[in-house]
């Protein structure tokens, strides 16, 4: 099972239709400051479901959708979605019968947001899980933000045991 | 599930021990999984809810608490330990946002090379956001992000040579 | 007291705003002192309990709160703010440890050249730890920090070659 | 008023005496990662009087002493000492007297620190005192600690008031 396209439109920055290809190996991603590196790591930390608005350094869940520039206007929708690739059917039981679907956020200003798994409606409980039986998932320790590096070392020992808990 | 949390400690252990040599060129480091005190006072004795520490000693120092550690040294020991999870329970993917930012060039390529194995040996697919020339230059391919268009991030696949010119323009 | 520190704010908000547009090359930036909310629920007005909010946006983009700006634009701010104090009321001495970490050559050149003004405009003695080459270049003196024996720092003074050489070795 | 000059003998990694001078505009302390750049920044923040542990990194106050290698054995006794040269006597009244003096901090395991300036044994608040005079200290934000400068932004409003009252 492999993650293999991120498409994003209206998250943050990202306020054209904008995919990302994942592929096998090393893939960089580089450019000067403030030009939108983190709000793409962040597009796929919260297409995994993540609910805590300070990981995604918002106020709210809503200051993930296109605030607008001083030339273009706000949006009120944001959607992320995720292609996993599934050919020998390894996925979890619930989504094994296909062979690749996507994984689709959507957020509407003041409305929340709404979820789906191969085109069907699911709740965020069942994106999460999702990701976390596969060893992913937006609490994950492999998904590192920005200044987070030396959090692992600088956390509780007690805190520290969930790390090992994903190899578990 | 006391089982399971056990059997993947010796296995973290076991990686971590050997990622932390190979990331600090020596040294000696290992986890040890130690009983909390509870509230009530009482230590209690279950693994899974006993704290993990991480003792770790670069090459020619003695074994210190973490916190002594320096910036790099202790962004290092991070990666060790986050590699040894991956080898125990490879995920499909890893990102890293510029994890690379505390360390000198000597850190950078070592850390680059043990990338550069675990990509190859556990198929993981790892995202890497870096400002490092050198860390550029090994990666298989560069996505650049610019906002041509203030406030606009655009996504666009450069090649080395472009991404230098990028990293110097703002 | 209330009258010194109101004196201070209108000081420190005004280079402030000219420091921030110096070091993004544009965009606005403002400070407010807002009464806070105390305990019991009554909002207290005296400037000595209030709050220093900052305003920001860089070029083009739109007043956003300060957590949604990136890591290189919270430092840039940040320097902005501390160097606006340091105008205000010059210190004898200013020490930064990696402040360049998160930059981009862009902006480390703009922090650098601000650097060299403040330091011949007010008599202020910086002392800046950094890995990055472009800041080196920029400093009238260097200093190398080595471990020739293993946990033992020693004190070198180096010139810029040496420097560069040092940076590659660890 | 000027810093001109630190000395560090037993301090941190800095077992052997080393003297940094501290010259008008800018200085640069460059090394591989672990050598001792931030020992050096905190010995100077040790000798304005720090008591907080954690801001040098420790876990109690000895921890600054020379530990050891697996070379060397550990000291007891740590000495920093800041070289203050007062020409225009611009310094607080009751160190006016002299044209240049020495701030010196002296820690002996399990036996705490003492403090001297221009000869003198003083408090750990007149140290204090008198950097806070001069616009400087352990707590001034004009000495900004590794990975801290993101720190000032992220503080709570009513903290990052207390930057102004430097500048008052
Ligand atoms: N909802 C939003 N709408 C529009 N722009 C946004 C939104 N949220 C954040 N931004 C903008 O995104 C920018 C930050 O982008 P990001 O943090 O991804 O930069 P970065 O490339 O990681 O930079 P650095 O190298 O400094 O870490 C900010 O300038 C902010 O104004
Ligand atoms: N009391 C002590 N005695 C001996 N060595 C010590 C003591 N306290 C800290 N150290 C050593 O100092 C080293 C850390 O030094 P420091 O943090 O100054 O490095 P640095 O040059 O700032 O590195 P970086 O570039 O990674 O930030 C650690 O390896 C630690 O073992
Ligand atoms: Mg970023
Ligand atoms: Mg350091």
């Amino acid at each position: 099972m492999q993650f293999v396209k991120l498409r994003l439109s209206g998250f943050k920055s990202f306020v054209e239709p904008t995919e990302f290809a994942i592929e096998p190996g090393l893939t960089g991603i580089v450019g000067p400051n403030g030009c939108g590196k983190s709000n793409l790591v962040e597009a796929l930390r919260w297409v995994m479901g993540e609910n805590r608005v300070k990981a995604l350094r918002g106020g709210e869940m809503d200051d993930v959708i296109f605030a607008g520039t001083s030339s273009r206007p706000a949006r009120n929708v944001a959607e992320v979605s995720l292609l996993v690739e599934n050919p020998l059917h390894k996925a979890p039981a619930a989504y094994n019968d296909m062979a690749d679907f996507d994984i689709v956020r959507r957020i509407e200003r003041e409305k929340g947001s709404a979820y789906r798994i191969g085109g069907r409606e699911v709740r965020a409980r069942d994106v999460q899980l999702f990701f976390q039986d596969v060893g992913s998932g937006a609490h994950s320790p492999s998904l590192v933000s920005q200044g987070r590096i030396g959090a692992i070392i600088q956390a509780k020992p007690t805190e520290r045991r969930q790390i090992l808990e994903e190899a578990a | 599930a006391r089982e399971r949390l056990r059997e993947a400690f010796t296995k973290v252990d076991g990686h971590f021990q050997d990622l932390f040599q190979r990331l600090f060129g020596g040294g000696r480091a290992h986890l040890t999984l130690s009983p909390v005190m509870g509230a009530d006072g009482q230590v209690n004795d279950d693994p899974l809810e006993a704290g993990l520490d991480v003792m770790a000693s670069p090459p020619g120092k003695k074994l210190q608490s973490l916190t002594l550690l320096s910036g790099g040294e202790q962004a290092m020991t991070a990666l060790a330990l986050l590699f040894a999870v991956f080898l125990t329970n490879p995920a499909p993917i890893c990102v890293m946002d510029e994890v690379d930012a505390p360390l000198d060039d000597a850190n950078v390529d070592r850390f680059c090379k043990l990338l550069d194995e675990i990509g190859r040996s556990s198929g993981v697919r790892f995202i890497v956001v870096t400002h490092h020339r050198l860390t550029m230059s090994k990666m298989d391919r560069l996505f650049g992000v610019t906002m041509a268009e203030r406030g606009i991030s655009t996504l666009v696949s450069v090649d080395l040579r472009s991404a230098e010119r990028l990293r110097a323009t703002a």
